[in-house]
């Protein structure tokens, strides 16, 4: 989820 | 990043450009569902909107920008610039039955109930549904051109390399998304079947097209 900071899949 | 990851995004890259270049060159969007890009791009629309406030890296951001204006510019080409070419006859899926439970199922099921969240993940849903106007164009027609094959073979292998990727993700990190992960399954096993006829026919040269 984009609120993750661990997120960067696309 | 691990490399299931980044040859993923490169597949699904490929796939992108693949298109927008068979389009391009060929002067036509012929055998192309229109309905399955629409869906693409208000997929990347809805996911992508995290550019406005969460920065990540060059990287990350650099793909988000291309994926969206290859997007745009694939939906414009098909309903403005060659739109003479466009078989609309034979794109008559149904979208309304992919947008609305997708959206219904993220107000439902989603990791925190705000704007943003939901939309990314009615973005994850949507996504695995958005091929199916172009697969049902393909059975309806009956056959595929090869470079329409190719498209959708890169676009298929794209979900199945994030599998791997989540399966490293929670190996290593300790990392798991369930709602990425069900629905990269779901929009991997739709591929299944098309996966079996690309490597039955379409690698031995023949055209993709399907018994009477």
């Amino acid at each position: 989820a984009p609120t993750e900071d661990d997120h960067d899949e696309l | 990043m691990n490399l299931f990851r980044f040859l993923g995004d490169l597949s699904h890259l490929l796939a992108i450009i693949l298109l927008l270049l068979k389009i391009w060159k060929s002067r036509s969007c012929a055998g192309i569902s229109g309905k399955s890009q629409v869906l693409f791009a208000v997929v990347f629309t809805a996911r992508y909107l995290d550019l406005f406030t969460n920065y990540i890296s060059l990287y990350n951001t650099c793909m988000k920008v291309v994926y969206i204006a290859c997007s745009f510019t694939t939906v414009w080409l098909i309903y403005s610039k060659f739109k003479a070419t466009y078989d609309g006859n034979h794109d008559t899926f149904r979208v309304e039955f992919l947008v609305v439970p997708t959206a219904i199922l993220a107000f439902l099921v989603n990791h925190d109930f705000t704007p943003l969240e939901i939309l990314w993940t009615f973005s994850i849903y949507l996504e695995s549904v958005a091929i199916l106007p172009q697969l049902f164009m393909v059975s309806k027609t009956g056959e595929a051109e090869t470079i329409t094959s190719h498209y959708l073979f890169a676009l298929g292998v794209y979900r199945t390399l994030y599998l791997f990727n989540w399966i490293w993700r929670y190996h290593f990190e300790g990392f798991f998304d369930l709602i990425a992960i069900v629905a990269g399954l779901v929009q991997t096993v739709l591929y299944c079947d098309f996966f079996y006829l690309y490597i039955t026919k379409v690698l031995k040269g023949k055209k993709l097209s399907l018994p009477a």
